[in-house]
């Protein structure tokens, strides 16, 4: 995180806001939800509060403008610069101004009113821009689903060196950016796609094709915006050049960008019994036409011709793949199966039927 | 004659390059040509400078991952103190 320099900060922790005018893109009770939902984002996490005024001057003055809107920092019509706010102090210490000839809105397509606020209002209390991909204060726009928005640890470390920690009982803390070469790196999931391989964590992924020597971290939502965070499962059919994700109870399955019509589907559909609630890990065997679902401590084996479970599953893991504990994650390249459990991972041929090599988990990204 | 689209395309890319460095790194407008006295081209050194900031590979050119992230869309507040 960084500060603006000269520290500017608020010198009181009651502070007011107000809409001056609204966006005719939407509903006037969801641009004002946006922002309640926005501010709460920093007094969820400092003794900030903010208290909504009409018909006189506010400390944050929220509004959306055309062009040059004489503030000597004219908007550039349709992408490109979608907002701009003020650091703290008086006039127009703190305002938020929003292009209006942006696409807002309150869900995945176009601009997310909400995140953007949320990051401008960051400004309006002396924050930076943060160099943290996955900060709220990081340059350049990514869409999250509001319902499931925690802010990041480093945006909530950020504001509390400002303005002192959360009066409530218990601190929050928010989510970390994974990185490629941190040793304790676990996965939620694993797939290869196309010829790369993909690690799911969080509302993350880091992308790796094993020609390119460095790892690209995006947020799922960057390719799959329906796709929520924390997914749990997922495998690759390279026949049908689909990927089949999993999380709880639900299975979504995507071709490119695309998350097919009807998903997602529950499970069960597959042919789980109704007792199972989530998959752990999933991998498909290219030379069988296989798929291997891990569940605690038991695996099943789905026919992907036959679209069926085969008979005689569930069966133990450790009685087909060896001491591998519970599984993480799995993917199958060239032949080998990987497992992933915890910050270990084993390399199983399933020729020999044994395991042939354990590494680091994140032995992948040539750390 | 038309201009060749890829010398179109440079040119286009230099325009994005130059405003996004002036926007957002402090890359001063050069109004009056001044007499270069050697040292690193501005712009070079402002482009290593956002490259630094958003993880790339600092080249110095406006390679394609540069021109890609000069493309998101962001916040309009500088990323470095104006």
């Amino acid at each position: 995180y960084v500060f603006t320099p000269g520290n500017p900060k608020w010198k009181r922790n009651n502070l007011t806001y107000r809409i001056l005018n609204y966006t005719p893109k939407m509903r006037r009770a969801d641009v004002d939800e946006a922002v309640r939902k926005a501010l709460s984002v920093w007094s969820n996490v400092t003794p900030l509060t903010f208290q909504k005024v009409e018909d006189k001057e506010a400390d944050i003055m929220i509004s959306f403008a055309y062009r040059d809107h004489q503030d000597n920092s004219p908007f550039d019509g349709p992408n490109g610069q979608l907002a701009h706010a003020f650091q703290p102090g008086e006039g127009i210490g703190g305002d938020v101004h929003m292009d209006e000839e942006e696409d807002w809105t309150k869900g995945g397509k176009g601009y997310n009113l909400f995140i953007v606020l949320a990051h401008e209002l960051g400004h309006s209390l002396g924050l930076s821009h943060s160099n943290d991909p996955g900060a709220l204060m990081y340059p350049t726009y990514s869409y999250t689903d509001p319902n499931e928005f925690l802010l990041p640890q480093d945006d909530i470390e950020g504001i509390q060196a400002i303005y002192g920690q959360s009066t409530s009982a218990v601190q929050p803390t928010g989510p970390v950016t994974p990185e490629a070469c941190d040793p304790n790196l676990t996965f939620d999931a694993i797939t290869t796609l196309r010829g790369e391989i993909f690690f799911f964590k969080g509302r993350y992924m880091l992308r790796k094709h094993t020609a390119r020597t460095e790892t690209e971290l995006n947020f799922i939502s960057l390719f799959w915006p329906r796709l929520p965070s924390g997914i749990q499962a997922a495998y690759e059919n390279i026949e049908t050049d689909e990927i089949t994700i999993f999380k709880e109870d639900k299975y979504w399955v995507i071709r490119g960008y695309d998350v097919l019509p009807g998903y997602p589907k529950p499970i069960y559909r597959l042919g789980f019994p109704k007792t199972i609630k989530r998959v752990n890990a999933a991998y498909n065997d290219e030379t069988t036409g296989k798929t291997y679902f891990f569940v605690a401590d038991r695996y099943w084996r789905y026919d992907e011709k036959k679209k069926s479970m085969d008979h005689g599953y569930p069966k133990k893991i450790v009685s087909s793949f060896g001491k591998i504990g519970r599984v993480d994650a799995a993917f199958q390249k060239d032949g080998y199966v990987y497992f992933f459990h915890g910050t270990t991972q084993f390399q199983f041929d399933p020729r020999a039927k044994r395991i042939v090599q354990q590494m680091k988990s994140t032995s992948w990204f040539n750390c | 004659f038309p201009v060749a689209p890829e010398a179109e395309d440079e040119e286009k890319s230099l325009q994005l390059v130059e405003s996004y460095l002036q926007n957002f790194y402090d890359l001063q407008r050069d109004h009056h040509p001044r007499l270069r006295r050697g040292g690193e081209n501005p712009l070079t050194e402002k482009l290593k400078e956002m490259q630094l900031f958003f993880g790339l590979e600092v080249t110095g050119k406006p390679d394609l991952d540069t021109l890609k992230a000069m493309k998101k869309p962001r916040c309009g507040i500088p990323d470095v103190e104006q």
